[in-house]
């Protein structure tokens, strides 16, 4: 089973 | 106030048509070094952005920092009815809530203007953080499109294992499985003629998990470019990078799918 991650996880918002 | 030509309209066709299916609204930011443009998808596993730099427009104005919103679907029917060879004049006044779009037939003899309603839209910036990846893969971007869409009939993710001796896609569905490898190839084809380059460099090994869906998506780019750039670091977002000839980029980020 894979999980897709968001961009959240990586990157802040400004 | 905006006032920005260039040359061809066909630029600016590609790349709308690049970007209108996975953001539906997102603010042009104009300033005076260029147009640039940063959205992510609703479900926030895709961002697309892209950068037009002042210089690749003749002449470009642009007076103050601005906003603005526009609706792709919306420029995306109006650029149709642009030819591929039109000069595109894009205004825009202070203080107005309209887009103006001038096209200048190459024969001078046929100049349509449309005006767009532009809408107020409050955009988020996520802050990329600048790191070097562990791993850049330069390959045609005709070769990626056709990966891409060849593995989406197998399967709805693709793993990409890039190491120095090449590039492997693999892919694996409910019937069966596939796999692709691009070796590092030289520059010149049997007939002596230029050949699209697939060069990797890297400090380490990467593996990364991606959706296909997505990948498909942004190979809609590849008409831009004869390349495409990929940027990976193991456990952190796919960067695809496709130029805009020499003026500019489309860059897309997409995040990874990891094991349970």
């Amino acid at each position: 089973m894979t999980n897709q991650l968001t961009l959240n996880n990586f990157f802040s918002n400004n | 106030m905006l006032e920005a030509r260039l040359p061809a309209a066909s630029i600016l066709k590609k790349i709308v048509e690049s970007i209108k299916d996975l953001v539906s609204q997102a603010n042009f930011d104009c300033s005076e070094s260029g147009i640039s443009f940063q959205a992510m998808d609703e479900s926030n596993i895709a961002l697309s952005s892209f950068l037009l730099r002042a210089d690749g427009f003749d002449p470009y104005r642009c007076d103050r920092k601005l906003s603005l919103g526009i609706r792709f679907a919306t420029l995306s029917k109006i650029l149709k009815c642009a030819g591929n060879d039109d000069v595109v004049v894009i205004r825009y006044a202070d203080d107005t809530d309209i887009l103006s779009l001038v096209f200048e037939a190459p024969d001078n003899n046929r100049i349509s203007e449309f005006d767009i309603k532009l809408l107020d839209i409050s955009s988020e910036y996520l802050s990329i953080p600048e790191q070097e990846p562990e791993c850049k893969v330069k390959m045609s971007s005709a070769e990626f499109s056709r990966i891409c869409r060849d593995l989406i009939t197998i399967g709805s993710s693709v793993v990409i294992d890039a190491t120095k001796s090449g590039v492997k896609f693999s892919s694996t569905g409910d019937d069966g499985s596939g796999s692709i490898l691009i070796k590092q190839s030289a520059s010149v084809d049997g007939d002596g003629k230029a050949a699209p380059q697939t060069t990797v460099e890297m400090s380490e090994p990467v593996s990364l998990e991606l959706s296909l869906k997505y990948l498909n998506n942004f190979t809609k780019a590849a008409p831009l470019s004869e390349y495409v750039v990929m940027n990976m670091t193991n456990d952190s977002p796919l960067m695809l990078q496709f130029d805009v000839s020499d003026i500019g980029y489309i860059r897309y980020f997409l995040a990874p799918q990891i094991k349970d």
